[in-house]
């Protein structure tokens, strides 16, 4: 079970469609401060189903939506498709390819979809459940953060290892 | 269950021991309940040695050794529990060349079973990649996304 | 009083403004009090602009950006008071080649002003020191300090 | 005003004396992951009466003495000299070169020494004051805390232009 291709339009810096396809293996990300390294670490988290904007650095869920720059107005929309290679099943739906989208618009409201069917983010959280993806815990280390796992008071730390339980 | 915690925990000690010696190139760690007899509910301690060091007080390690110390267990989890997908911003900026050599070579051995995507800017960490993305912002303000082969990345390191 | 804050804040805010836009290659940024009329006890807010983008929410920013930013906010209080000695410990850490080289453009000249100690991995900081040395433990435990200079530190680069 | 000498012995990891020559420009301090260049910044901060150990990442001030290793027993003192250029004056007393020494020893007792003769820790701290040595404020830049300074609370930062007035 793999992310084998990452669609990222609209979402924080990425006002240009971009689509990367990713090695099962390992697969590095490079590139100058603020280009959008981190961002597109938040898209995967976010299309997987993160329910928090503070999980991936914003104010209010809107703050994923490209805001325009020097060069180009705001955009009205955000979105992201994570397609998952389920060859061994792991995901329980029998589909060997599934593409998870999510949407938000600037109004705040929000759209989700399993393989282009409309569904609600619990959907995709259900989905997911038991297969490790979609839940931060050991598997995402966020920049700057990787200290705070020894740091951390120790009901978090707990939390940390119940995660792999 | 209690004693499912307590298995698991076991798992991750051992990894976590053999992982630590490993990615340190010597020295000694455990992971231990502050009160076995309440698996559930007791605070779980982190020891650590480094090579030719005395045991420490985390707090007393150099910002690079808590780094590693915190990769060595988050890949004793890893070892225990893979995960589909593991994702890892910056997690090599603090490690010193020897450290980032091992941070690699057992960074490459993980990816057998979890599919890794790490941000990084150190060179080492790049070469063990299969695919290289680089992210660039030519156009104000947007994203721009480049596949990087491991010519290019030779060449390309100069810019980065 | 409010008099002398506010006027060492002016100071402290005009060298920021010039010192970001230096450091960054562009863009522009901001102190400002949140309560004007209020100097000595009101909230100071950072504002702040990478070149090419819009106005940013600071939990926005880059790594790397949040970490020029604050440097940025430090040499500029350093420019109106310069201390006699200033220790930056691994400041450079998170900044791209090209941020990196305009800091150490930056730490060169305020080095005029205030003695640096800057403890680094990066090569072109190394490079902007006049006098280097390095750190090892060959004797298990024990620091070890020895004195590089220029050749030397090219070919140790690799070591490090 | 700058530190023309450094000179530990027993401090943290340096069981054997050691002494730098610093630059009055800038002075690069390099090496691999805990082989103690923080530990040198942590000595220049201790021997300018930084006082509190949590300062310097230590628990109790006896925490600062070279607590032994795999091929070393414990030492009982840990011992920093700053020798500072006070070739303008800024320093108010009557000397060109100024050596300050701090010592503690394994019993928690501390001595301290302007120029060799014996004082208190307070006249350390009075003969610096004023001078901007002494006081970290925004002249330490700690290692992992420079993102702390832009999302410390609004008290935080206050303190920290109010250091500089
Ligand atoms: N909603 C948004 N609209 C437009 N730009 C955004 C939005 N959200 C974030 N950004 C921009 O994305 C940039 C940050 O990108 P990111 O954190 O991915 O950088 P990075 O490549 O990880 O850099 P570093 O190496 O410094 O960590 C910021 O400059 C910010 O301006
Ligand atoms: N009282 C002490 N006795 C013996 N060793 C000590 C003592 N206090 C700290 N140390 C050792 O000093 C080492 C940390 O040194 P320091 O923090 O200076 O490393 P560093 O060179 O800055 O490394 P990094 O690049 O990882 O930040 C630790 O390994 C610790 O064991
Ligand atoms: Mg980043
Ligand atoms: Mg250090």
């Amino acid at each position: 079970l793999y992310i084998k291709k990452l669609e990222i339009f609209g979402f924080k810096s990425f006002a240009n469609r971009v689509e990367l396809e990713l090695g099962p293996w390992l697969t590095a990300i490079v590139g100058p401060n603020g280009s959008g390294k981190s961002n597109i670490a938040d898209a995967i988290r976010w299309a997987l189903g993160a329910d928090s904007a503070r999980l991936i650095r914003g104010t209010r869920m809107e703050d994923v939506i490209f805001a325009g720059s020097d060069g180009r107005k705001g955009l009205g929309i955000a979105e992201v498709t994570v397609i998952l290679d389920n060859t061994p099943g792991r995901v329980p739906i029998d589909f060997s390819e599934i593409a998870i989208t999510r949407r938000v618009y600037r109004s705040g409201e929000s759209e989700y979809f399993i393989n282009k069917i409309p569904c609600k983010l619990r959907d995709i959280q259900r989905l997911l459940a038991g297969t490790g993806l979609g839940r931060d815990g050991y598997s995402v280390v966020e920049q700057g953060k990787i200290d705070a796992i020894l740091s951390s008071r120790p009901e978090d730390r707990r939390a940390f290892f119940e995660e792999a339980c | 269950s209690a004693a499912r915690f307590r298995n698991t925990f076991l798992d991750i000690r051992r990894e976590f021991r053999e992982v630590f010696t490993r990615l340190f190139g010597g020295g000694h760690a455990d992971l231990q309940l502050e009160d076995p007899a309440n698996p559930l509910e007791t605070e779980i301690r982190i020891v650590a040695q480094p090579p030719g060091k005395r045991l420490e007080t985390m707090s007393l390690l150099s910002g690079g050794e808590r780094a590693l110390l915190a990769i060595s267990l988050i890949f004793a989890i890893l070892k225990v529990r893979p995960a589909p997908v593991a994702i890892l911003d910056e997690t090599d900026a603090a490690l010193d060349e020897a450290n980032l050599r091992r941070f690699a070579e057992l960074l490459r051995e993980l990816s057998a079973r979890s599919q890794f995507i790490v941000v990084t800017h150190r060179k080492t960490t790049m070469e063990t990649a299969e695919v290289i993305y680089g992210v660039t912002m030519e156009e104000s303000g947007i994203s721009k996304v480049i596949s990087i082969s491991l010519q290019d990345r030779e060449a390309g390191q100069e810019a980065l």
